[in-house]
């Protein structure tokens, strides 16, 4: 199974100790890490310093599956004082990869299965508690037309419990108000109408009621970190400051273990689905139709 | 006494809540507040938007001392996509006052002590525990070379406690490699060699004492509340969270008391001083030889 992440924020958010708390090893390090050749196109398009874009595969094996994912970091991003078009990089590569795709569709022998078409943009938002950066506002806009945009709070132990509240409210009314489409779990409830064995309807009952828990607590309040303590005999990821202790797994401290559960167990399926039938689908009508 | 200081950093980093703290009260909601009516030259100047000077001014009443501290706060600095040149209003305006005070010693009747000089600079880094912003960088150097420069870690509780010692050494040697000249408490150190009395020169090496704890310590780490919580008995300002109760007010939490006391008690006057003798001078040398 393929799954392209990308991952997209300014430096200093912590993308790099979640995508590293995400596999619980230090993946960034230990697998075979390129840049990508043509970002100097990049760089000639819009300008001295622009987004750059870079890929790391690495395979992951937990329990049951075995999960080839690429790793789409995108360093550059709202780095810069003059970050003017910061997203237009990301959303050229998306574009690519749907155009890189459709060409080998239309090979009478087909190439191995190159697939790059990202399925998930995690879009790290900063913390500051009042309105969004308008970079990532347009930022989100524009990459949440091509690819399933999944916003999340960055470092949100920078928030307090009210306050974090307030905030996710204040995200959610911005995504409304500039009609930004976020990928959400979807609710299959007509599964329960079916004339299904009661074990199965109560399945989908319980997928249902976890996919609204998710839903609800959208943006998700993300905490990552590589180090580990002790708590009650148990080993955990955790953060430690003088006034306590924030266990990364713990949901009332954050939402990590959510978005864990919706990138790589839930919906990961949706999230390919979504992208090779609805996105790439999009992508194709309107490249035929020029 | 007249003091006026001068804060900047981006939106979202908590400069309203320190100032807030800093007077334990809400001095913004229950001041004079008015805009400069000449911050429309600096739209003109630098386009289209750009970073604004509002000039609140306030009376602080601290037991034996009574304080005209006019603040000056920057906002929209740092907060668009393209955030070129952002500095150059904050410095335009510092140059501005040493006009303004040039011309005023030049009448042979002087107006009211009508003193806005900068007295002090607080500048708000933004705690991302990797290298400074660009942006913050240049403005650092472009500002400390016309007033007194204190940098402060915003919002520190982001940061753990082996992040922040690793931090703010991050930060001194980008002050250093970059040449910026930030402020330092003055050591006196040849006032324990004069011939004084036993508790005089006691005096004097405990405040050589503070000032190289304070020195120690920078740039400062700056948590801000205007909440209040119990502890002990005690009413402390804080940020509670599911995992402990931050004190603002707490040494060993941040260096708020350290900042409060350089600007409001031991450094106060070498913070006029050294504006209205060192900075002052030296643009009036510049000028004058123009
Ligand atoms: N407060 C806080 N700091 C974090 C968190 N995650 C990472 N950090 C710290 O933030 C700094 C930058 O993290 P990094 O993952 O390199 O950020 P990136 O530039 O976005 O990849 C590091 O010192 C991390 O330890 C978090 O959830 N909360
Ligand atoms: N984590 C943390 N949050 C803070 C701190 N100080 C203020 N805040 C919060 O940050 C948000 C923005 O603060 P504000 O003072 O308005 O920032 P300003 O835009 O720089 O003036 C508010 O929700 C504050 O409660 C702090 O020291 N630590």
């Amino acid at each position: 199974q393929i799954f392209n992440l990308m991952v997209v924020g300014e430096s200093g958010l912590g993308k790099t100790t979640f995508i590293n708390t995400l596999f619980q090893t230090t993946i960034k390090e230990r697998t075979t890490h390129y840049e990508r050749e043509s970002s100097e196109d990049y760089i000639k398009k819009v300008g001295a310093k622009t987004t750059n874009i870079e890929i790391t595969r690495c395979v992951l094996e937990e329990k049951s599956f075995n999960l080839k994912l690429n790793l789409i970091d995108t360093p550059g991003y709202g780095d810069f004082i003059n970050n003017n078009k910061a997203w237009l990089p990301l959303s050229d590569f998306i574009d690519e990869q749907y155009d890189h795709y459709m060409r080998q569709e239309q090979q009478p022998f087909r190439n191995s299965k190159f697939d790059l078409r990202v399925h998930a943009i995690v879009f790290f938002i900063r913390p500051t508690n009042g309105t969004m950066k308008p970079l990532d506002i347009i930022t989100m806009k524009e990459l949440s037309k091509k690819a399933n945009l999944i916003p999340v709070i960055a470092k949100s132990d920078t928030l307090s419990t009210t306050e974090l509240i307030d905030f996710k409210n204040k995200v959610r009314k911005c995504i409304d108000e500039k009609a930004i489409h976020i990928f959400t779990p979807p609710l299959f409830e007509d599964d329960i109408n079916s004339n299904l064995d009661e074990d199965t309807t109560n399945n989908n009952k319980l997928a249902i009621q976890h996919a609204k828990q998710l839903i609800e607590s959208m943006p998700f309040a993300i905490i990552g970190s590589e180090d580990q303590y002790e708590v009650n005999g148990n080993k955990v990821f955790g953060r430690k400051y003088p006034w306590g202790l924030i266990e990364v797994e713990n949901e009332s401290h954050c939402d990590f273990r959510k978005l864990r559960s919706l990138l790589l167990r839930t919906n990961l399926l949706d999230l390919i689905h979504s992208t090779n039938e609805i996105h790439y689908e999009e992508y194709r009508k309107v490249r035929l139709q020029v």
